[in-house]
């Protein structure tokens, strides 16, 4: 898991 | 995106308009904690950093801009507003920044996900929101009779970290691989904050009455 996976996320 | 991140993002946006609300009509910032807004200006500022090197959606770029410019102008009203600073309870906002900002930081550095400036920043940027509240929460305590719209403010941001909860838990079962222990434990944390908080708010508006924190 890493950041990429979060980005859309605010 | 699904329908709980959705109306997570709403709550947090609505959160932020009352109190721009409160504070550009009224002119008066009372009951309002200026270190939880600093803080507030500093997880969006550590963690929109990606602003610039990556492109995701025109949704997330304006909602990005938004939480960024509203941080902002909060503090700037506060702090330099000639009205609006008048109202600001300098003696019970006592709360230091480096007591929350320095252990967040040092959290970072230990618990990360790559060790790159980007990722470090990110990381601090999600355990500093999940204590940035705190300030807020002592300020409302000792001042103890909550006008609406703080009440309404502090109950949206709360609301707002409980529907991404509910996100992440449709994420985990509708996406492969999704598990983000940082995220998810800071954003837990986070929420249970709020408990308390939430308590009373519910028993207030069940007794159709003003907000009232216990000494």
């Amino acid at each position: 898991a890493s950041r990429d996976d979060v980005k859309d996320e605010l | 995106m699904n329908i709980f991140r959705l109306a997570g993002d709403l709550t947090h946006l609505a959160s932020v308009l009352v109190l721009l609300l409160k504070i550009h009509t009224i002119k008066s910032c009372a009951g309002i904690s200026l270190k939880t807004q600093e803080l507030y200006a500093i997880v969006f500022a550590t963690r929109y950093l990606d602003l610039f090197t990556t492109y995701i959606s025109l949704y997330n770029t304006l909602m990005k801009l938004i939480f960024l410019g509203s941080s902002f102008s909060i503090v700037w009203y506060i702090r330099k507003h000639k009205i609006v600073r008048r109202s600001y309870d300098k003696d019970q906002d006592t709360f230091r920044h480096y007591f929350i900002v320095l252990p967040c930081f040092v959290l970072a550095l230990i618990i990360h996900e790559k060790f790159t400036v980007r990722e470090v920043l990110w990381a601090f940027s999600l355990y500093l929101e999940a204590v940035a509240i705190l300030p807020q929460l002592v300020l409302l305590q000792r001042t103890r009779n909550i006008d609406n719209l703080t009440g309404q403010y502090v109950f949206l941001l709360g609301a707002y970290r409980a529907l991404y909860i509910l996100n992440w838990i449709y994420r985990y079962f509708t996406e492969p691989h999704f598990v983000h222990w940082i995220t998810w434990i800071s954003g837990l944390v986070q929420t249970l904050l709020y408990a308390d908080f939430f308590y009373y708010y519910f028993q207030s508006m069940k007794n159709n009455g003003k907000l009232q924190l216990p000494a």
